[in-house]
Formats: structure tokens, C-alpha cells, sequence
């Protein structure tokens, strides 16, 4: 269903890769009952976790190819300085 | 201020976007920031070309990765225009820089901000209203399994490694929240919004706030 899904077409000569990906899926899924586990005791509103596009990735994967924004340190806002209009208003 | 604002019932934000494999979430945040204030200002709601950024702001790595503040510091700095994602549209690749002539039609950033608004985040929602929408760097690990409702755990604020937009808030609820447009596709999240509480600075989203001017 995932693969039908999410459109993935496996190369089945690579069969390694196919594994590997079977594998992150199913630390995905173990990730997702942790992961719900401490939200059901929330709201009704509280964050859902499951699979998505990204199931059949490692995390480290996942994070060389999303996460690469470097952050800046920046200053701290001050409103005195900033938010004159507000004051204003 | 208002219990709720979403910059998206002023018909100032596009649709989702999908960087695909391209780490170039810092382009996607910044010009939809730039879409999202030309509104704003009295402008149409315009698609603007992410390649761009992506391929020209040389500080940046494009689809390798890169920061707010670099990019929105060249846009300042050369005043180059944004054109239309039309003209120079997304290949979710590195390319070679295209310039347009100074009389191209394109929008340029006339100045912007850059604050930590950690312990502030009610300072940060007038600065979202009187602003426009703000990018943002936040801590994104656990968003590879986000389904949807408002996150208010496992979300550190130590590793900041994902731009996005904040493009409102609602208050009206139990748990306040951030309204936050991603550009991972309309299949991940909810149609590819993320809700984030309002007031821990969750996943770091106050440490690093940038506002663009045009």
C-alpha cells in the first residue's frame, strides 16, 4: 500500500536497497507507536504520527536531504527598540 | 491582538510547495515570505521563482542547504528582483544563475529583520500581523512522522535544521497554536500545514524569526 501510495518503484535487481528500505519502514512504524504513546494522553488536538512520505527513509537520511538550514544566531528582539508602531497603536 | 489571524483569509499565501529532494526549504520560506508581504502591500498574489534563489545566492548551498538571513542578506544587498516562477521555474536541482535584465519585471526586498523571539512569543504574533508571515528555523527531526494536530512534544529547540513560514495563529482553543506552511507537498502534515503550540517556543520556532520589508 505504501509503495502503490507514495509511487515507489523499487529497483528489483537491487534487492539490498529494497530491504533497506523495508527495514526504515518498519523502525518508521515502531517510531510512530512511541511516538503516539505519550500524545493520546493529550487532547484530541494533539500531534498524529504515522506514515507518510518519508516512512521508508532513515532518519539520517532524512535528515541529510530535509534538514539543511543553517540558523544564524541572531539578536535578541527588543520592543522598546522595535515595536514602536505597536505602541502607538 | 486578535485570538486568531491567518494571513490566508487575506488571500496572501500560495498553495503548498513541494521542494522534493532539494534542501532548499531556506528558498521556499524566503519567497514565500517575499509572495506573502508583496500581498501585503497592496500587490497580487504572485508565484515567484524559488530557482532563483536557489541557483544565485551564492553564500548558500542550494539544494545542499542554506540560511534565511544569508539569502535574505544578498536580496538586500543586490536588490535583485524576483521574477516569476514561471520564467525560472523549480527543477529541484542546483543550476547556473540566470540574470534578467535591471527593467525585468520582478519584486526586490527593500530591507528585513532578523530577532531571537524566545520567551516573546506574543510579541512574535503582533510582529506576524504588522509584518506579514515570518520565516522561521525550527528543529524538524520528529516532522518526518508528522500526521497532523498541534505538536507540543518531542520537538527539542536545540538543533535547528528546517526553514518554514509561519503564516498565523489561533488562540480561540485549549492549546494555542502556530499555523506554519511547509513545502514538503500537500500529502505530509495537514495538506501541508504544520500547528506547533504557541508559548514553549516549540522546536525552537522563536530563536530564529526573520520579517522581510518591500
Amino acid at each position: 500500500l505504501f509503495n502503490h501510495q507514495f509511487r515507489r518503484n523499487y529497483d528489483v535487481n537491487n534487492q539490498q536497497e529494497y530491504y533497506q528500505r523495508k527495514i526504515n519502514f518498519e523502525s518508521s512504524i515502531r517510531r510512530h507507536v512511541y511516538l503516539n504513546s505519550v500524545s493520546k494522553h493529550l487532547t484530541n488536538h494533539s500531534a498524529k504520527y504515522g506514515v507518510n512520505q518519508f516512512s521508508d527513509l532513515s532518519p539520517e537520511q532524512f535528515r541529510e536531504t530535509y534538514l539543511t538550514a543553517q540558523a544564524k544566531v541572531v539578536p535578541k528582539y527588543t520592543p522598546l527598540k522595535h515595536g514602536n508602531s505597536l505602541k502607538r497603536n | 491582538l486578535p485570538t486568531k489571524f491567518d494571513w490566508r483569509d487575506k488571500g496572501a499565501v500560495n498553495p503548498i510547495q513541494n521542494q522534493e529532494a532539494c534542501g532548499g526549504c531556506w528558498a521556499f520560506s524566503i519567497v514565500g515570505a517575499v509572495e506573502s508581504v508583496h500581498v501585503k502591500n497592496g500587490g497580487a498574489l504572485k508565484q515567484l521563482s524559488v530557482q532563483q534563489v536557489i541557483d544565485c545566492s551564492y553564500n548558500n548551498h542550494g539544494c545542499n542547504g542554506g540560511s534565511t538571513v544569508t539569502a535574505l542578506d544578498w536580496l538586500n544587498k543586490t536588490k535583485e528582483k524576483l521574477v516569476s516562477q514561471s520564467e525560472y521555474p523549480f527543477k529541484a536541482k542546483n543550476g547556473m544563475c540566470h540574470y534578467f535584465a535591471p527593467s525585468h519585471d520582478g519584486i526586490s526586498v527593500k530591507n528585513y529583520q532578523a530577532h531571537n523571539f524566545s520567551g516573546q512569543e506574543k510579541e512574535m504574533m503582533a510582529r506576524l500581523i504588522e509584518w506579514g508571515p515570518l520565516a522561521v528555523i525550527v528543529d524538524a527531526v520528529s516532522w518526518q512522522d508528522y500526521l497532523g494536530g498541534i505538536i507540543q512534544h518531542h520537538c527539542s529547540s536545540h538543533n535547528p535544521n528546517h526553514a518554514v513560514l509561519v503564516i498565523g495563529y489561533d488562540t480561540t482553543g485549549d492549546v494555542p497554536y502556530w499555523i506554519v506552511r511547509n513545502s514538503w507537498g500537500t500529502s505530509w502534515g495537514d495538506e501541508g500545514y504544520a500547528y506547533i503550540k504557541i508559548g514553549a517556543n516549540m522546536c525552537g520556532i522563536a530563536d530564529s524569526v526573520t520579517a522581510v520589508f518591500l
